[in-house]
């Protein structure tokens, strides 16, 4: 008599498991070859978990030889992705949002009680049972480091040549060209002719094409914030050392101009949630020029107003841009020899740096705080265009 | 159950630089 066995089918336990001898074709296909745009309406991060779910079922059979050898792979192919595309915003933010996924899993699922407070019981069933991967979360820190200083790179490559036409040369506001200073009106113009003119509105369109992408790919908020962060003081430093450098921009026209530049982009930043990341903060100096253009340059009165407004300025910037302001025309004096003395006896117990410009290359370093994720491994789904199928669901 | 988890192994990790250095030297070595 024939026996029919009925097995339940086992629950998927969140692990993948794979031969050894397949981890390139894995990493082939889920790293080095693999385009953003083939996974767009999965979750995001998801080569991240697939990832997470391979070196857990690793862990699981205590082979510690193969976490270091997926690991390493990993690493070395994200690194590999990067050299290849390392002028695509795109590539480099996914694989940013991906390494810092991996980063924060290695955390939620390390069994480190510090990491798990936000766990359900289904997640903590997840967490890593045989190794300790410390000091591979530090190489993945560093990688993460490396990709954001990549894309930070690629960013301020794409917006540095609009800056200073978009800030300071395009005219906005209409009626402004008739009040810029007399002389300088036919570079203003041809410029708006040449191939490297911009108007804001291409740094905004270009803010919110870099916005989309990072939220799209599933960058934890957090980095979203320091990237504009860093992208804002890049536009006030480039902005910031061209004025302290030509007479043409010098001037209230130009001040009025760039009060209303920045007026926009603080309303993009509003528009996008982006207040909280400190990036007006760093325009600081850019605005206070702005007014100083405008304000009144004549009396004690107006060296007090000045002294008082301007304290994200030194004193040498203060001083260069009064020597350059360019009167708008016969009826408007230039600021006098007298006037920048003032200001000068007034600022002398400040501490000044000494040097005028700013380094817009400076970078703000940069922080990844741990963000768990609320998803469980279970509950992945990978698709068929990933040809994974040599992944089996433990 | 009152039983303790057991203590996980510490898996050594080169650092990046070195993770870099070994893969210059493997691609030098290949042909």
């Amino acid at each position: 008599r024939q026996v029919t066995v009925q097995r339940k089918e086992k629950d998927f336990q969140g692990m993948l498991e794979y031969h050894k001898e397949d981890e390139a074709l894995l990493i082939r296909n889920l790293v080095t070859d693999l385009k953003p745009q083939m996974l767009s309406g999965t979750v995001p991060c998801l080569p991240a978990y697939i990832l997470y779910m391979c070196i857990r079922h690793a862990d699981y059979t205590n082979d510690d030889l193969k976490v270091h050898s997926l690991l390493t792979s990993t690493i070395n192919g994200i690194k590999k992705v990067l050299k290849k595309h390392n002028d695509d915003f795109e590539m480099t933010s996914f694989w940013l949002s991906n390494t810092c996924r991996l980063l924060h899993c290695l955390k939620q699922y390390s069994g480190d009680e510090g990491f798990m407070t936000q766990n359900t019981a289904k997640q903590n069933e997840h967490c890593l049972k045989n190794f300790d991967l410390t000091e591979y979360r530090q190489v993945l820190s560093d990688l993460s480091i490396q990709i954001y200083q990549q894309l930070i790179k690629i960013a301020e490559g794409v917006l540095q040549p609009m800056i200073v036409s978009a800030m300071l040369e395009n005219e906005s506001i209409q009626g402004l060209s008739g009040v810029k200073p007399t002389g300088y009106r036919k570079r203003s113009s041809s410029m708006v002719d040449g191939d490297n003119s911009y108007c804001l509105e291409a740094i905004i369109r270009q803010m919110n094409s870099f916005h989309t992408v990072l939220c799209d790919q599933g960058l934890d908020p957090e980095i979203i914030l320091q990237v504009f962060k860093q992208l804002f003081y890049m536009i006030n430093a480039v902005t910031l050392n061209n004025l302290l450098l030509r007479k043409d921009v010098c001037s209230w026209s130009t001040g009025m101009q760039l009060r209303y530049n920045i007026s926009q982009l603080e309303e993009w930043l509003r528009g996008r949630n982006l207040q909280q990341s400190g990036a007006v903060q760093t325009m600081e100096p850019l605005i206070q020029a702005a007014q100083l253009l405008q304000l009144k340059k004549k009396t004690r009165e107006d060296a007090e107003a000045i002294c008082s407004l301007c304290t994200s300025l030194s004193t040498q910037q203060i001083v260069k841009i009064l020597n350059l302001y360019t009167p708008l025309n016969e009826f408007e004096e230039r600021v006098t020899v007298a006037f920048i003395r003032t200001i000068q006896a007034q600022l002398q117990e400040r501490n000044d740096p000494q040097q005028l410009l700013l380094d817009f290359k400076h970078m703000f370093p940069v922080l990844f705080p741990f963000n768990p994720s609320s998803l469980t491994m279970d509950s992945i789904h990978i698709p068929a265009c990933l040809n994974l199928e040599f992944l089996n669901e433990v | 159950s009152t039983q303790r988890p057991r203590p996980r192994v510490l898996l050594k990790a080169p650092t990046l630089a070195e993770m870099e250095e070994m893969t210059t030297s493997e691609e030098e070595e290949s042909p």
